[in-house]
């Protein structure tokens, strides 16, 4: 069986720096399929691509390599191919026991094979085996991974029912992200959302949610769990109505005791979004439309933009483009006559060198962290806040700190297929 | 096909010749330790029947201990219970035995030769 484990001829057979050799892909985006000659007799085809879709998927969205089902190529050129059978299976020398104990296995950088005698049963239902279980567990193995004993692991050796919902765990993801590393890019806009409720006692509460917006998808950031929302990211037409279905440049909430104004912003125009009916203005109440010029609602100011964050206390937006920070007054509608200014001048560096300088991805204040951070690429500065200036005498107003990689900070922010961003 | 009559089949039925041999004594027993890679040496390939009596109490000792079991190193009901649970068919992963990277070695015919230093 140590054959089994040996990848078959034509793989990639490539140490990661990250494994210390372990064997791991080597390509950004792999391709699977089911083998038509092993199909199984227990779902429908269409069920058992599904599942094995959103089995890739979970794996996707936790390290930086995609999956793509691939129908077409030449079998020899697909990296992993999945199949049913019974007994003597596939040209497997691996002969499955029928049903009972040995319901899967796999070859590392190469296939996995499932025995079709045992009962495999959609995500939805609780009896049989989730195949869907499985196959996350022996796609594991094929990515590199070994048997794991911790409790609440995905790579368990026996099959444990699965309670309501199956997710990767903490532990799985730095597993895999031990061998592939973690999830890197840079982002179009960055905000917290804040959302308004009443609890049992009838009190209104604030709670927020951190997006993060990256072409024409987005994941909610739970920052409490220091993970994005599960099956996370999908696409801004299914989560926001009535902006912008991609590339969106900025948003600023700008939130007063007497206003509570959310915008979007992209190329010249600007969107208003009504929180309460979760979709965008089309008009205000003197009926003039929306979506409007940036420089007709918030004169002086250039377009299109980098990005744009809300500084609550001093009441500004501070948008940014290429070198350039304009601080606008949002109760006197126009730009500070001190401004624009060089980004490096109105957010200096703390360490000489050490700054973003122009571009920026996003700004963004996080009421988790209680700062600014400026973002770019796959690195971000944080802004001194006040109190990082209380407990260090001469940190210089809106200083920004030396850079940090945005995984360090905010984990499993990962890419998936395109193909599966609709699942 | 495999026998099942409501649309769902919730109540499908392999056809019990297809069933696996449960493990049920010390040489089937034998195999599963062999087999999933708990036999003596690093590479875990142990001989084909599986360890035998030192070895095979040692093997067992670490099988149980993994399984949260009482690590007596005998062959006992609740052992053999884990040995016959549904699993994967990939060697387990042996905590004791392999080094921090749990990769399965390469056999060292396999293994690319170094180059003498310069």
């Amino acid at each position: 069986f140590l054959q089994m484990l040996l990848p078959g001829p034509g793989r990639q057979l490539e140490g990661s720096p990250q494994s210390g050799g372990t064997l791991a892909f080597a390509k950004k985006t792999l391709t699977w399929r089911l083998v038509g000659e092993g199909y199984s007799s227990q779902l429908s085809v269409e069920e058992q691509r599904y599942i094995f879709r959103l089995a890739f998927r979970m794996w996707s969205e936790v390290m930086p390599l995609n999956f793509r089902e691939d129908l077409t190529a030449p079998a020899a050129a697909i990296d992993i191919k999945l199949g049913f059978g019974r007994g003597r299976h596939l040209g497997c020398p691996r002969v499955f026991d029928g049903s009972g104990q040995e319901f899967a296995h796999a070859w590392r950088l190469g296939d996995i094979h499932f025995d079709d005698d045992e009962h495999f049963t959609p995500p939805t239902s609780d009896m049989g085996i989730s195949l869907l279980k499985v196959a996350v567990h022996e796609i594991g193995h094929v990515l590199g991974l070994p048997h794991s004993y911790r409790a609440g692991s995905i790579m368990q050796p026996n099959y444990i029912p699965q309670g309501p919902a199956l997710e990767l765990d903490w532990s799985d993801r730095k597993a895999i992200q031990k061998l592939y590393g973690s999830c890197e890019g840079a982002f179009d806009t960055v905000f917290d959302w804040i959302r308004r409720e009443r609890n049992h006692h009838g009190e209104v509460t604030v709670r927020f949610s951190t997006y993060f917006f990256r072409r024409s998808w987005y994941w909610l950031y739970e920052n409490r769990n220091n993970r994005t929302r599960y099956g996370d990211p999908i696409l801004i037409l299914t989560g926001w109505h009535g902006v912008p279905a991609q590339d969106i440049d900025a948003f600023v909430h700008v939130w007063t005791w007497g206003r509570d104004e959310r915008y979007f912003f992209k190329g010249t125009q600007y969107w208003r979004y009504d929180s309460d009916r979760d979709q965008a203005h089309t008009e205000d109440e003197q009926g003039k439309r929306y979506p409007r010029s940036i420089s007709e609602g918030f004169p002086g100011i250039p377009s299109p933009l980098d990005t744009a964050f809300y500084d609550r206390r001093r009441q500004l937006i501070y948008f940014f483009r290429g070198s350039l920070v304009f601080a606008f007054d949002v109760n006197r509608n126009r730009v500070l006559g001190s401004y624009p200014k060089e980004l490096a001048d109105a957010f200096p560096a703390i360490e000489r060198r050490d700054h973003p300088l122009r571009d920026l991805d996003a700004a963004y204040y996080s009421y988790a962290h209680k700062a600014v951070f400026l973002l770019k690429g796959s690195a971000y500065w944080k802004v001194a806040s006040d109190g990082d200036r209380q407990r260090r005498a001469g940190l210089p107003p809106n200083g920004v700190f030396p850079r940090q990689p945005i995984p360090r900070k905010w984990f499993d922010v990962c890419d998936v297929h395109a193909s599966t961003l609709d699942m | 096909e495999t026998l099942f009559h409501s649309r769902g089949r919730s109540d499908l039925a392999p056809s019990p010749l297809r069933r696996a041999t449960p493990i049920a004594d010390l040489r089937a027993a034998q195999r599963f330790l062999s087999k999933y890679g708990w036999a003596e040496g690093p590479s875990g390939a142990g001989p084909p029947e599986g360890p035998q009596g030192a070895a095979l109490a040692e093997a067992l000792r670490r099988f149980q201990k993994v399984n949260a079991l009482p690590a007596s190193g005998n062959l006992d009901a609740a052992t053999l219970a884990a040995m016959n649970r549904p699993r994967c068919g990939v060697p387990d992963a042996r905590p004791q035995l392999r080094d921090k990277s749990t990769a399965p070695q390469t056999p060292p015919g396999l293994r690319p030769r170094a180059r003498p230093k310069r």
